[in-house]
């Protein structure tokens, strides 16, 4: 099963690993499955 | 025979080539990190000296850090080892998790170079804040040049 | 045209290498800025260049998220932490492990 473990703590400027969780967490299929069930997921982060 | 070795060369190339674009990416975002952490403590340091101080300690977070950020309506089930060294959180809706590299993007720390968006002025102030040798690669993100989707020689760098 | 392949392949190689070398350099650099001591206590008067202390305030968060919607959990782990995400089609679930001191996590506050 598809889960992902990273090593964190690390200085500052770590790679795009989050990408790939954030990807996996609001993928659609788990999205629509929720969505039914719970309020509607968090809005992405803002651009200044 | 010459023609088979000639197909191998080609193959080499493009692999080559594939890789350039992949180190030329990682090494923009190196200096996106470089460039939103020195404008980062520059502008703590500005507003230290209007303010005459370091605001309240418990109003700043230190690098390296990580956020969690979800829906306000979120419930989360959270379980805390005693001497805090393991957590276990529950959410009952999706979540993201963001480093302090890409919060400080988000803040525009790194002058918007990322989305190829920058002032003529911001411009000049990030190339002040990297090598000489790699102003080049400025120039280019500032002119939207991202290197994962381009041709691989044009560009200033 | 074999002398004319191999010519460009010797650019291409001439190119990765500078390319390693600019990666390590900036890498190394990074590093020495962000680890630099300066950066993590109160400036040091008159210091270097990248003096100052490397911080974010609440506020800072805030501005990059809906507050009016959104919460925002910090974490200030030490270093080899391990985060582990679970399947999201099992739970929504994240667990923290340290092995070199005690992790810190808080609500950013709305206000």
């Amino acid at each position: 099963r598809s889960r992902i473990l990273v090593s964190i703590g690390e200085s500052f400027g770590t790679s795009e690993k989050f990408q790939k969780i954030n990807q996996m967490v609001c993928s659609s299929d788990c999205q629509l499955k929720r969505s039914a069930e719970v309020s509607a997921p968090p809005k992405p982060l803002k651009r200044l | 025979a010459q023609e088979c070795q000639n197909l191998e060369v080609r193959r080499e190339k493009q692999k080559r080539i594939e890789r350039i674009k992949q180190k030329r990416a990682q090494l923009q975002d190196l200096l996106l990190q470089q460039i939103a952490f020195k404008n980062l403590v520059q502008r703590n340091e500005q507003n230290e000296q209007q303010n005459q101080g370091p605001p309240a300690l418990n109003s700043t977070i230190q690098l390296p850090f990580l956020i969690v950020n979800t829906s306000k309506r979120t419930v989360i089930d959270c379980s805390i080892s005693s001497d805090k060294f393991e957590y276990l959180f529950n959410f009952d809706n999706t979540f993201e998790i963001h480093d302090d590299s890409e919060v400080l993007k988000r803040m525009g720390m790194s002058f918007g170079l990322e989305a190829g968006k920058c002032s003529v002025e911001d411009l000049r102030t990030a190339k002040s804040l990297v090598p000489k040798a790699l102003e080049g690669y400025i120039t280019d993100m500032s002119a939207g040049f991202s290197w994962v989707n381009q041709g691989l020689l044009s560009s200033s760098a | 045209r074999h002398w004319l392949l191999e010519k460009e392949l010797q650019e291409l190689q001439a190119a990765e290498q500078q390319l390693d070398e600019l990666i390590q350099m900036c890498t190394v650099q990074l590093r020495l800025l962000t680890e630099d001591p300066a950066n993590q206590q109160y400036p040091l008067v008159g210091g270097q260049d990248g003096a100052g202390w490397a911080y974010v305030t609440c506020q800072d968060l805030r501005s990059v998220v809906d507050p009016s919607e959104e919460m925002v959990m910090v974490v200030k782990a030490p270093p080899e932490t391990l985060l582990q995400v679970s399947d999201p089609e099992e739970a929504f679930q994240v667990s923290l492990r340290s092995t070199q001191g005690p992790i810190d996590v808080f609500l950013c506050p709305e206000d």
